[in-house]
Order: structure tokens, then sequence, then C-alpha cells
């Protein structure tokens, strides 16, 4: 995932 | 993936426990809004659409689903179960949440990172989280007290908040390309909102006294 995204946060 | 991420999303787990546990034990949903549950549920099924089209970790994926389904099932517990729907007092849940998912809906079509389907859900979801709690927080107030359970419910939701923003400082200090400005300015928002009940909540754990909330 790119490092810059916070769609991999909940 | 930091420890105040991992220690934030533990602690949401934890408030949602408590709150199931609290319904399951008791059998009855005294002091919880059904309004502020109703609008969690839509927060997570509007941001985890991307269930069917990204694929982060098997954590990620595992997190959503319990999140959609916890919230459901508490929405489920306040509406349909007998014993626990009779405890539901709708004269103190009055807040008109429908206002809120209007106003997110409307600030998501000018306010967001793309124009696609995905990216406007994303976004009103974002604002509708950081709003979702006041349905709740004014029922604790208009009722005064607040049962041990309720109050560990919202003291853990806070926390959640509160860690989420010093995930966000972390990965801003060491991720030099982190600015997610739409998520992190609604996070602030929404944690603020917890800040006078974060301050009676110590208040009373500092006297060793049941917490109660001014009117």
């Amino acid at each position: 995932t790119n490092k810059d995204d916070v769609h991999d946060e909940l | 993936m930091n420890i105040f991420r991992l220690a934030g999303d533990m602690t949401h787990l934890l408030s949602i426990l408590v709150l199931l546990l609290k319904i399951y034990a008791t059998k009855s949903c005294s002091g919880v809004s059904r309004k502020t549950q109703e609008l969690y549920a839509i927060v997570f099924l509007a941001r985890y659409l991307d269930l069917f089209t990204d694929f982060i970790s098997v954590y990620n994926t595992f997190m959503k689903i319990v999140f959609i389904a916890s919230s459901l099932a508490i929405v489920w517990c306040i509406r349909v179960h007998p014993m626990v729907k009779r405890s539901y007092d709708k004269d103190l849940d009055t807040f008109r949440h429908y206002l809120l998912v209007a106003a997110s809906f409307l600030l998501a079509l000018f306010l967001h990172e793309k124009f696609t389907f995905l990216e406007i859900f994303w976004a009103f979801s974002i604002y509708l989280e950081a709003v979702a709690i006041l349905p709740q927080l004014v029922l604790l107030q208009r009722s005064g007290n607040v049962d041990n359970l309720t109050g560990q419910y919202v003291f853990f939701l806070g926390a959640y908040r509160g860690l989420y923003i010093l995930n966000w400082i972390y990965r801003y200090l060491t991720e030099p390309r982190f600015t997610r400005w739409i998520a992190c300015v609604s996070g602030v928002v929404q944690t603020a909102l917890y800040a006078d009940f974060f301050y009676y909540y110590f208040i009373s754990w500092k006297n060793n006294s049941k917490l109660k909330l001014p009117a």
C-alpha cells in the first residue's frame, strides 16, 4: 500500500 | 502499523465488547443511544465498501467485518430483541441524527480526495464518524447518572480517538509524505467532542465516585 495512505486505517 | 494505531484499534474493539457485554449481561440498553449506534453502522457500511475492491491485509479485512457485524448486531438488539427493546427510552434519545447524516453527505460531496463513488462515501463516513457520538453524549447528559459499563464504553471510544491522533503524529513524523487532512482534521474534531466527558470521567475516577454529568 501507499506509504502516505490513510485508507489502510480503520 | 505502529503501536498507537494498534492500541487505538484494540480500545475501539474493547469499547464495542463492553457495550455488547452491557447489553447481554443486563438485557438492557438503558443509557445507550440507538441513534449513535445506527450512525456507527452507517459509518462502517459506507467506509468499508472497499472490502470488495481493495485488499490491504487479513487484519484489516477481519477488523472491518468485525466492526460492520458488531454495529449491526447492536442496532438489531436495540430494535428487535424483545427484552432489550423494552429498556430503550426513546424520549431521552431525541437527537435529530438524520441532520448529521445529511450534513456529512453534503460536506463529502464538496470535500473529498477524488470525485469517485468510493472516495465520496469514504469522506462521508469520516465526517459522520466525527459527530456520531453526539446523540450518545446528549443522552448521557440528559439522564445525568451514567452506569459503569456505559461510562466505560464512551471512555474506551474516546481513548481510541486519542490514540489515533498519536498514530497520525507518529506517521507524520516518520512518513515524509503523510498528509491526509480530511481524516486528521475530522479526527481532531471528533476527539475534542469527548473533552467534556473525559473531564468528568477523571473527576469521578479521582474521587472514586459514580460518574455524573452536569445537566
